[in-house]
């Protein structure tokens, strides 16, 4: 499953956390890598480059704040009929099951503020999706992030921490976690139909989920006493003569 | 007497020893994931330097090699009392982390730092 090269693996494979890992989460070699392309993509290697040098040493000065960061595109994107000035998606974000390993340290959605089609800018926000209740906001930890930010003045990052955590991260069963990406057209400029399909809803909002790996376990091992060391290394026969 | 015994017991011990170029060390090596049939999802980096421990470990285990207290005495046995007990192995003593950028089954894309992936030192044990 895993790909090449095939690797004859024991009955107790799932007690090796790497070999789990990648059964788990790689993609079948078959499969191809999947397509992602596009902004999250540039996001996420720049935020790797910040991370880490060009072998993978994780940078001492880094400031990432966690161990694992995960960008989740949505699943769904229902866009709503025009309604006057306003173009409303409505965006499904599944979120995996709970890893006991793992904590979630910070949450965030990153979207388009501004966003430009059909030879419109539009504003544009996020909130949490609520049925019947169009002014839903997230509350007061969705703010706009202040944290040093990998994106242009065209995106915006949200901290929706509390909102997961209260609502959705200790579900059971399958989680979804539904937004509204809700734009609106200038005030001055004719409401035109402007069509939605022509931009990817990946490409203008995401989540990216922030992690720290619980069991980190440095494992130190008791040596011997310093003098004795010392004193084998000193005179080895002296002590081989003594145990004989 | 004890000299002259000693020296047919550790016969096998010198040549175990080996001459300097064999002692355990730490041998740099690098392997793509494209090799280990990983950059499927393995976006960055290309490149992974696990490196590996090679070499024989010396009769008396010193200080500088960081082997714990059950090495020292398995050094002795096989040494003195039952050479059928191997002697310590060069292994691995510290690691780093590598953080690897990947792409999983589903489309997401994921930044993670895996512990103990690559070695930086060696001892016996």
């Amino acid at each position: 499953k895993v790909g090449q090269p095939s690797i004859a693996l024991p009955a107790e494979v799932p007690t090796l956390p790497l070999i789990l890992e990648l059964l788990e989460e790689a993609p079948a070699k078959q499969q191809g890598k999947p397509q992602v392309l596009g902004h999250p993509l540039r996001y996420m290697l720049e935020l790797y480059q910040r991370s880490a040098d060009a072998h993978g040493h994780p940078r001492e000065n880094r400031t990432i704040g966690a161990t694992m960061v995960r960008l989740v595109k949505p699943l769904t994107n229902v866009a709503r009929p025009l309604r006057g000035p306003w173009h409303i998606q409505t965006l499904d974000f599944p979120l995996r099951s709970n890893r006991v390993k793992y904590q979630l340290v910070r949450a965030t959605v990153v979207y388009r503020h501004q966003l430009h089609l059909s030879h419109f800018n539009l504003s544009c926000y996020v909130e949490p999706w609520v049925q019947k209740s169009p002014t839903n906001q997230f509350p007061s930890s969705g703010r706009v992030s202040s944290k040093p930010s990998l994106l242009s003045k065209a995106w915006t990052e949200m901290d929706i921490t509390q909102h997961i955590r209260q609502r959705l991260w200790n579900h059971k069963g399958r989680r979804v976690l539904r937004l509204r990406f809700v734009c609106q057209q200038p005030k001055d400029s004719e409401v035109l139909e402007l069509r939605w399909h022509g931009t990817s809803s990946l490409d203008t909002v995401f989540l990216l989920l922030y992690f720290n790996d619980t069991h980190k376990s440095g494992q130190k091992t008791k040596l011997l006493p310093r003098g004795l060391e010392e004193f084998m290394e000193r005179d080895a026969s002296l002590l081989l003569r003594r145990v004989r | 007497q004890a000299g002259s015994m000693g020296s047919e017991v550790l016969g096998p011990s010198r040549e175990r020893e080996g001459p300097e170029s064999n002692q355990c060390s730490l041998h740099p090596f690098q392997v793509s994931f494209h090799q280990l049939g990983w950059d499927h999802w393995i976006i960055a980096p290309h490149l992974y330097t696990p490196n590996y421990c090679k070499g024989a470990c010396p009769r008396v285990l010193r200080y500088g090699l960081n082997s714990p207290n059950h090495a020292i005495i398995q050094s002795l046995v096989n040494e003195l009392v039952d050479q059928s007990v191997p002697p310590p192995s060069c292994v691995p003593y510290k690691y780093v982390p590598i953080s690897l950028l990947l792409i999983e089954a589903n489309g997401s894309i994921l930044y993670k730092e895996y512990e103990n992936m690559i070695a930086q030192s060696c001892t016996c044990r």
